[in-house]
């Protein structure tokens, strides 16, 4: 583990006494790149990261009963969890009227079923009542998946034959307010970050629809790509929040830091399984934990 | 990049900055530059110019293709992996359109049972390529659907038979038995099948794609791998590590979302991505 290699390095370095030097810094900072690399944070903020983490560190005085190694660990668990944000409080709402939310992120990360959850835990948590809108036309059987999470979850689905999703989502929300759903979430069709046409069709769905929070919904497998794909979605779209799938997994995560770092955005979500009831609020610390391994 | 420049330690660092931000993971980056480094040292690689083809010559080697390969009687039975919406079912459906356009004739398996409207899903392919899907309803044993599969496959003098499969995380032991159990009942129904095991990674995927080909590959030897979603940016290095410790290569790749959006693996034209 890199608590570990920092332990054994830095009794080799240092034998423990006085404060921790630009030298003993140095090298620990790079295994911490190297575990942060290894956990598939982008290499530009793997960087910025460790360079704020030696400025904090070097020529900081020896602490009584606590070894360096595990001083060194703490300015970095530290670093790390400020990075990730304070505890999220999940979603905010303005009590009046439907609130309108929009999904977004490349294919197969996780939206549509992330759509079911998002439906549930509003109703459970904040008593709403919800309406999911099918706006994904083009990947077969997509509104047919979301029809059956509805059905599971007596979720009404709005969904049309014809029609393109800018349109579909607009009405959609006309027809919430009629019938009384406060939350519409949109399923949108994952696409490329590089596909012109479908970021504009993304653009014009936030246009007509008028979505209150647009959610980036990413995989926690994500690698170095992941900080191109959210900073495209998030200087087309502005994002409000983040939602990491497939936390069930062991993949260290460390796309988190780097949405993050990049975006600005808080990670409200976590995805932790396929069923319904698989979503729990982002916690900061844990993700730490679980980056650095 | 390197006209006119000397390979020296800038160089070495450029280039593995390159390798790292295409997912080919610190260990795997550091041992290529490793031999960069040490080609140098022998001659082999003088000037700045001569680094950049050496590296793509030394990688694509490394990488090399691999294809389907047909059993001696048919049907061959093709089995298709991998975790949660890396792009099995659509990979499939390409994969038929490919096989087809070579004359055979292919049969579907919707060894999905689990997943909302996966079923349907694949049945649309299916009538969009007019083949046969062999499928039951959502919730029934994935196992029985193989073997009617595979049956329906050797009556109707298939060609042959791919067989789809849920989505499931490789941390999910219980899953990866039924991987197995699926494997077997292909096996019993058909000597020797599945003939073809293939793991679809999703490009996108960083380190864990290698930690995945090593949890498929103990359920269910895997043969090859489709690395989907390459017309994104992501270029899927890992696969350089999973064909270094595993010798699993890469077999297709997936470069859309459209029936002809599948290619064969080029080994050239992959490592000239990661460089361009
Ligand atoms: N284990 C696990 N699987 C998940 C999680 N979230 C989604 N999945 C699975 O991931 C796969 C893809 O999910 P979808 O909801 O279809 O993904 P999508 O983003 O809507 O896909 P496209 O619409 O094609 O872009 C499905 O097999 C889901 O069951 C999660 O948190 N954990
Ligand atoms: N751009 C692009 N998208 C792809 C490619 N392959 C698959 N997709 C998309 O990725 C998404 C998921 O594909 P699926 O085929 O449903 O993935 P899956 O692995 O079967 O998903 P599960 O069965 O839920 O585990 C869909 O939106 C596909 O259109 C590819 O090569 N390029
Ligand atoms: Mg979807
Ligand atoms: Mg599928």
């Amino acid at each position: 583990s890199l608590t570990q290699r920092l332990t054994g390095l830095f009794s080799r370095l240092t034998g423990g006494a006085g404060r921790l030097t630009e030298d003993s810094v140095k090298e620990a900072v790079r295994e911490v790149k190297r575990a942060l690399l290894e956990a598939d944070v982008s290499l530009e903020v793997a960087r910025t990261f460790t360079d704020a983490v030696k400025e904090k560190a070097v020529g900081r005085e020896g602490m009584e009963g606590v070894t360096h190694a595990q001083q060194f660990v703490k300015i970095v668990h530290d670093e790390l969890q400020a990075l990730m944000g304070g505890e999220t409080k999940g979603i905010e709402f303005d009590v009046s009227g439907t609130t309108v939310i929009m999904m977004v992120g490349l294919q197969g990360s996780g939206k549509t079923t992330t759509c079911g959850k998002l439906a549930l835990w509003l109703r459970r948590k904040h008593k709403k009542s919800p309406m999911l809108v099918a706006a994904d036309i083009q990947r077969p059987a997509a509104i047919e998946q979301l029809k059956v999470l509805g059905k599971s979850l007596d979720v009404p689905v709005h969904f049309e034959e014809g029609g393109r999703p800018p349109r579909i989502c607009a009405r959609a929300v006309e027809q919430a307010r009629k019938q009384g759903s406060d939350v519409v979430i949109l399923d949108t069709a994952g696409r490329l970050h590089i596909d012109e046409p479908l970021m504009e069709e993304l653009a014009a769905v936030k246009r007509e629809a008028k979505p209150h929070l647009v959610y980036l919904v990413a995989d926690a497998m994500t690698g170095q790509d992941a900080v191109k794909s959210s900073a495209a979605f998030h200087e087309r779209l502005g994002l409000s929040g983040v939602i990491l799938t497939k936390l069930d997994g062991d993949a260290r995560g460390g796309a988190a830091l780097s949405i993050r770092q990049v975006t600005g955005c808080p990670v409200i979500f976590v995805g932790v399984g396929e069923k319904l009831d698989a979503l729990d609020l982002f916690h900061p610390e844990r993700m730490a934990g679980r980056i650095l391994g | 990049i390197v006209k006119g420049r000397k390979l020296d330690e800038e160089l070495l660092e450029e280039i593995e900055e390159t390798l790292l931000r295409a997912d080919v993971g610190v260990a795997t980056s550091a041992r290529l530059i490793d031999e960069l480094r040490e080609a140098g040292k022998r001659g082999e690689v003088r000037e700045g110019e001569q680094v950049l083809p050496f590296l793509k010559s030394h990688l694509a080697e490394r990488l090399a293709a691999g294809r389907i390969v047909f059993a001696p009687e048919k049907p061959t039975v093709i089995l298709i992996v991998g975790v949660n919406g890396s792009g099995k079912t659509t990979s499939i459906a390409k994969l038929a359109g490919w096989l087809r356009e070579r004359g055979k004739t292919v049969v579907l398996g919707a060894g999905d049972t689990f997943r909302a409207a996966a079923v349907e899903q694949l049945t649309i392919w299916s009538k969009r390529l007019g083949i046969e899907i062999v499928k039951q309803d959502t919730g029934a044993d994935p196992a029985a659907v193989a073997f009617d599969a595979a049956d329906a496959a050797v009556s109707r003098g298939a060609d042959v038979l791919i067989v789809d499969t849920a989505g499931r995380l490789h941390t999910q032991e219980h899953l990866m038995r039924e991987l197995e159990k699926i494997r077997r009942v292909l096996g019993k129904r058909i000597p020797g099948a599945p003939h073809e095991t293939l793991l679809v990674l999703d490009a996108t995927t960083g380190q864990n794609a290698v930690q995945q080909a090593r949890r498929f590959h103990e359920a269910t030897p895997v043969t090859g791998i489709i690395l989907a979603k390459l017309d994104g940016t992501a270029r899927g290095g890992a696969v350089l590590s999973i064909k270094d410790e595993l010798d699993l290569p890469v077999k297709f790749v997936g470069v859309g979302e459209k029936l002809p959006d599948i290619e064969v693996f080029d080994p050239v034209a992959y490592v000239e991505a990661l460089f361009s």
